[in-house]
């Protein structure tokens, strides 16, 4: 039973990429089938894995300039679909292909995983939305800040279009507060706020701000492989059950 | 004597928008005529100034659509072009303009201020290529972290293309340490990584990590004016006096 997930904001620097690449090493770990598609042409989830010199991306997979065994990377127990600076001519290379916004979804369901995880980049553009096209459900990372609550209301509009215009069926998992200091008057006023302004659930777990997360990449690892006893890793377990409940009860 | 001076980083959540606001209150508490440029779709720059409920934008302005008299705001003391999530389609409307990378630079040429702080949105786009071919110089604010690392590498690159194919007069002041924690191994890894790596400028002031800054644009304030005593603002006068020394040895 495949289950697609994207990890979408408009807000950049929300913990987008470090929560696809850990949720996808908890599932791993718990014996799950998962591919990881790099939608972002920073490319941050692609060399958080390790991988770098990119040929053929998902975006040449995707335009049919390259073939999946072109694109397919096994790193870390993971499948990965990469990406690379190259996609920054994504809005106009995407576009010509007819009906876009669907080309994800058809070619996955080619494809044979448990768990399909998507990480977005900071834009509400056609990888987002072929990516939000394409999902089951969205999962909306978030620092518990002011400016975030802007990047909120943005991602939640798009959202709503997009199940206008091309998927009816997506759901919203939750917000999940990332990188999250709980003394701060902040964090609570932030959530405070959501519960009121918005009609969106909020993951009850949250990832704390844990300076092995930022290390990880450098190790070419996910922070549940670098440092499997940190708070991190905890969080990102207690989320990743807190997701698999929410799934199976949807 | 006019400087522009533009705030990009491919990478999320680096300071950008924190640093355009706040260098712009140092600047017109010295007396500067300050206009500030908000670039991004998010609209986060103008949302932190106050201002909501945007009819005309910067965009609209550079298209032709309005004319600068419907467009500029006067907020806390600053002129303001602003942004809104209509800009999403700036791939699109942007391209349509002949010779568009020179859109703003032409336009910013009517003007008569002091300084000119451009915000950009984190993408390597028409947006970001606007603002880099209108700017005197480029400060890239960053996490010290390694993730950061890649997106500093993808906008040395960009900028290095603009210098060559529109703006070769494009000076780079210098790599600015946002939400900097001194005590952490991986701050002081980062430095070291930049210094032997690249042939760039670190600013020897660094903003660090204070929820004053992160607070700020609930009060619609810079800040600056929010919290004058604190770290915060100290961290953002020091860095200011920084750009105004190296400006006038440029
Ligand atoms: N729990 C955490 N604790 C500390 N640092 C973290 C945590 N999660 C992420 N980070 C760091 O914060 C920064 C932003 O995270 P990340 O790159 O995952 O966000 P993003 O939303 O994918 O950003 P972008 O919008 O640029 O794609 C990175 O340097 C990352 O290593
Ligand atoms: N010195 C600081 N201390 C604490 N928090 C900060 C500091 N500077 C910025 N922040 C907060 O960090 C978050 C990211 O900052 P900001 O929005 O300025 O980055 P940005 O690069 O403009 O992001 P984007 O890529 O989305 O445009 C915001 O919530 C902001 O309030
Ligand atoms: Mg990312
Ligand atoms: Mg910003």
């Amino acid at each position: 039973m495949l289950s697609t997930i994207a990890f979408s904001n408009h807000k950049g620097g929300t913990g987008k990429t470090t929560s696809t690449i850990n949720i996808a090493a908890v599932l791993r770990n718990k014996g799950k089938r998962v591919l990881v598609i790099d939608l972002d042409p920073q490319a941050n989830l692609t060399y958080s894995l390790g991988v770098t010199g990119v040929d053929a991306t998902v975006q040449d997979w995707l335009i049919g300039h390259s073939g999946l065994d072109e694109c397919l990377i096994q790193t870390e127990g993971l499948s990965l679909l990469p990406a690379s600076v190259s996609m920054v001519n994504s809005e106009d290379v995407l576009k010509k292909i007819p009906n876009y916004s669907f080309s994800l979804k058809n070619k996955l369901s080619q494809l044979d995983y448990d768990f399909v995880l998507i990480d977005c980049p900071p834009a509400i553009g056609s990888l987002t939305r072929i990516a939000l096209t394409a999902s089951d459900y969205v999962i909306i990372p978030m620092l518990l800040e002011i400016l975030s609550i802007q990047g909120l209301s943005q991602i939640m509009k798009f959202i709503k279009d997009i199940k206008i215009t091309s998927n009816p069926s997506l759901e919203i998992l939750g917000v999940l507060g990332v990188c999250v200091n709980e003394s701060r008057k902040l964090t609570s006023e932030v959530l405070g706020f959501i519960d009121f302004a918005y009609k969106v659930d909020v993951f009850n777990n949250r990832i704390h701000n844990n300076v092995k997360a930022a290390e990880a990449p450098s190790f070419a690892k996910s922070v549940i492989d670098y440092a499997p006893e940190c708070t991190s890793t905890k969080d990102y377990k207690a989320v990743t059950d807190e997701i698999l409940k929410k799934i199976e009860f949807s």
